[in-house]
């Protein structure tokens, strides 16, 4: 059955939904079969994919809320074989309080997500910048979480919070067998002394944690989200899209 | 007494935090007194201007939660002159669920803010990367609204709910006298095809509610969150300390 993985950090901007689309992109190249799980209301995963969040009859948000729709009601197919989304839109921000005062509400996402594991290798689920009930439920329901961090101070100094505090206690009190994959340098730019300075602190902190592959800046990854496709059919041969491949290959290996 | 002004976009990471820390000085620099209001859980407002929000004994969530605590409790002088702050720390992120079984919940931030207009010229409100009661509390407690944007299409797509949805029902059912200062293109990189286009579209869109004011991509502004200090004190005589001078004074114009 699947390996659940959740992408999560609470500073935005940091390339979260940028590595949910590319990694499930590159495994589903591998021949790997990939479910992804929007679960951020902004559904730039949903856009990012060329699917209109105002068009959906129903997405994440029902599937949290509603116990009549299931996982197979909302799935969707993408243009990339072997890659299949469950899609949000705005309603999905509605769901943080309405799940407040529910018995066992930490589970509900595993819960729902627990069918379609048979079906997948992957499920990658993209979060919201932001370290409330949704992220819980989407730790809850993983067995690995990926951290992207753009290499900039505000990032790395919330990067503890979440290491040490958000899924220390999810490992200990419902999930233990959460675990870290890795911490995935993104958006880096070479020529500056800053980005360099953050990674060797981060390198230094978090040791072999730390991915090797590090997806450096190029306007190619916004291109991609205009086109609504994936950087490995947007410009296959390019640098970004190795990157990212070399990072799916890295992930399969650590394993 | 003070202007008050929410900086606010759902989309993270797209410069929110940094305009609030360098309009902030600049305004200072031309004799304003401003208070800043760090209203994110992450209190990147906080670190950026040099202070750690571990050590601080109360914050903005005892502000909102506790009616004991006043604006004056927590108060904080920062190393610019006339740029005072009200901190944050991770305890805030427990009071947009607190909040919402409150009477009057909306208007809670307005409430305890309302003593310090007299003493201010501006007050900047830094809101987090979402449109939940705390982005809520911050809009029906401002007179104006500042949208940081990133030229990158997620920015541009999320947008037009924020605009037509969020703050339209904030200014029809609560606060009317709401409008929006404007929108300002922030990493803006020349360079690329993609940023132009996307800045044309908007300007299209949005017109003369697009301020003229653009502020470039540059390594200074990541180093200095580092520092703990804004860009005017970094970097006086640079570009980019210059981008937000401008900004200031296209600001004071439109009043
Ligand atoms: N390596 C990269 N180089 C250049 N731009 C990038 C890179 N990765 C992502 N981007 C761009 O940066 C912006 C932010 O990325 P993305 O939306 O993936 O971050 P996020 O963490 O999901 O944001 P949010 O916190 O709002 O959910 C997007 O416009 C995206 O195209
Ligand atoms: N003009 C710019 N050029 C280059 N880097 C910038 C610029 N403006 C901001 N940054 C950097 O980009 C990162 C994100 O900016 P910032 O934290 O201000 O965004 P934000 O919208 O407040 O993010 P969040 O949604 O997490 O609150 C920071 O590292 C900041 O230093
Ligand atoms: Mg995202
Ligand atoms: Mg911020």
């Amino acid at each position: 059955p699947a390996r659940v993985i959740a992408i999560v950090n609470q500073k935005g901007g940091v390339g979260k939904t940028t590595t949910a689309i590319n990694l499930g992109a590159t495994l589903a190249e591998l021949g790997r079969k990939v479910l992804l799980v929007d679960f951020d209301p902004q559904a730039s995963l949903t856009i990012g994919l060329g699917i209109d969040p105002l068009a959906l009859d129903a997405s994440t948000y029902d599937l949290v809320i509603d116990p009549e729709t299931t996982a197979e009601d909302i799935r969707l197919k993408t243009s990339v074989a072997g890659l299949d989304l469950l899609p949000s839109d705005i309603s999905l921000s509605g769901a943080e309080i309405q799940l407040v005062t529910e018995v066992a509400r930490e589970t509900t996402l595993q819960r729902v997500l627990d069918p379609m594991r048979p079906e997948y290798d992957f499920i990658l689920i993209d979060c919201q910048p932001s370290l409330g009930l949704l992220t819980v439920n989407a730790l809850t329901a993983s067995d690995g979480v990926i951290i992207p961090l753009e290499c900039e101070y505000f990032a790395l100094r919330g990067l503890g919070f979440l290491v040490d505090k958000t899924i220390r206690t999810v490992q200990q009190r419902i999930n233990p067998k959460l675990r870290i994959e890795g911490i995935l340098a993104t958006m880096f730019d070479m020529r500056t002394l800053h980005a360099r300075e953050i990674l060797e602190e981060v390198v230094e902190r978090f040791g072999e944690t730390v991915f090797h592959t590090i997806i450096s800046r190029t306007v190619r990854f916004p291109e991609t989200n205009k086109l609504g496709e994936p950087i490995t059919t947007y410009a296959p041969s390019s640098l970004a899209a190795e990157a990212y491949r070399q990072l799916a290959r890295e992930l399969l290996a650590r394993l």
